[in-house]
């Protein structure tokens, strides 16, 4: 295993065991910057591991999550990217410098441990939770189904054998219900980025409904301006919107939750697939994946810190 | 471990609403065992489809007879699942 995270390969797609290590590796590296913490455990007990950038007390806060689908390796692996990122480029990048020495940064790599274990030993294309489901055969919940924002509406399946079943209660998964009590304990996130694979999008709320936000404009503006940055490296395709006008329906989704609780700039990635891979994309595509979408996210990092509320 | 060979993603572009409403009616097929990676929403929207082999050919005619028109995205899943593998083990070694 790589001795530091100089030597770790961002270029290539890793299991949870060495992600994690990663983590603690990157923790033991920067212990003044980065801390772990653990929100919480999945079903089968694996540690909800959470990365806190800070360089001070009492700070507002910056959500990013990757992986809550457990197939879609790009994510994870561009989360492992973006932690290391943001400890080589503080002190020196003033704009992200600026950011952490105002807001806490917080970082879940993998979302869905679960999941993602299971896509490395038994199924590749895993995509829910491994909670088995009382009455049925088959496992699992989509975590991205199961938040209590119109929970059980259309856009979402009330069958367990279906890839967006939302589970049978809003928070009943405990890697959904982990976020859901930090959220709400930690009180100040003003930023709340959910990534996923695929398609190239950028979306905020609503999913469940076609009422639009009340601050669409200004998000759909940011929308705008994150993924004009992220198309300025590879010039890669992206369209953005609320989630309903864009791609579809969907019930009981992230960032709608965190919409409706008061975070403002709730964004939903689709990362690259290059039109080709969908939820395989090769290992060399990971670093230019993230390097184009660490340029959004900065964007939204920025214009939440430069638009307190 | 499940294995995905001769498996293929089909990537279907729709024309209109009722090409669509074709598509969810397959969708709702359970025994064909398929993944909709892009679902059929709209037709300004492709839809991306994982087939298990033992369902390509009753899926193609099924869009051959409607005349929907595709193209194969991933010819072989395993081929593409063998290739990430060896990836990970040339790293590992």
């Amino acid at each position: 295993f790589p001795r530091s995270t100089d030597d770790f390969v961002y270029t290539n797609y890793h299991d949870l065991n060495s992600i994690y290590s990663f983590m603690d590796m990157l923790v033991a590296e920067n212990s003044n910057l980065v801390s772990k913490i653990v929100i919480g455990q999945s079903y089968e007990n694996r540690p909800l591991n959470v990365l806190k950038f800070s360089t001070g007390a009492n700070r507002p806060g910056i959500w990013i999550d990757t992986g809550i689908h457990s197939r879609e390796w790009v994510t994870q692996a561009s989360g492992i990217w973006f932690s290391k990122k943001i400890v080589t480029d503080y002190g020196r990048d003033p704009v992200l410098t600026d950011i952490l020495n105002n807001y806490d940064i917080f970082l879940e790599i993998v979302t869905n441990p679960d999941g993602f274990a299971y896509t490395h030993s038994r199924d590749r294309m895993w995509r829910k939770t491994r909670k088995p489901n009382s009455g049925s055969s088959c496992v699992g919940v989509d975590p991205n189904r199961n938040w209590d924002a119109g929970f059980g509406g259309a856009g979402s399946s009330s069958s367990p054998c279906t890839e967006t079943y939302r589970g049978p209660s809003a928070h009943s998964e405990p890697e959904v219900k982990a976020i859901v009590d930090f959220v709400k304990s930690h009180g100040k996130i003003k930023a709340f980025v959910s990534i996923h694979s695929y398609s190239q999008m950028l979306l905020y709320p609503y999913g469940y409904t076609s009422t639009p936000a009340k601050d669409q404009a200004e998000l759909h503006e940011l929308a705008r301006k994150a993924i004009t940055s992220l198309q300025s490296l590879y010039n890669t395709r992206y369209t953005y919107g609320s989630i309903i006008s864009t791609i579809y329906q969907a019930s009981g989704g992230t960032i709608d939750w965190t919409y409706n609780q008061g975070i403002k700039y709730s964004y939903t990635f689709e990362l690259r697939d290059t039109g080709r891979y969908g939820f395989i994309l090769p290992a060399n595509q990971i670093v230019p994946t993230a390097e184009e979408t660490w340029l959004a996210l900065m964007a939204i990092m920025e214009h939440t810190k430069n638009n307190p509320y | 471990k499940k294995t995905f060979e001769g498996d293929q993603v089909l990537r279907i572009t729709p024309k209109d609403e009722a090409q669509i409403s074709l598509l969810r009616e397959l969708s709702e097929q359970e025994h064909l065992g398929l993944d909709f990676w892009r679902e059929p929403v709209h037709e300004s929207l492709p839809v991306d489809v994982h087939v298990p082999f033992h369902s390509l050919q009753g899926v193609r005619a099924f869009l051959g007879y409607h005349q929907i028109q595709y193209n194969v995205m991933i010819m072989d899943v395993q081929d593409l699942l063998d290739d990430e593998e060896r990836e990970m083990v040339k790293y590992r070694s």
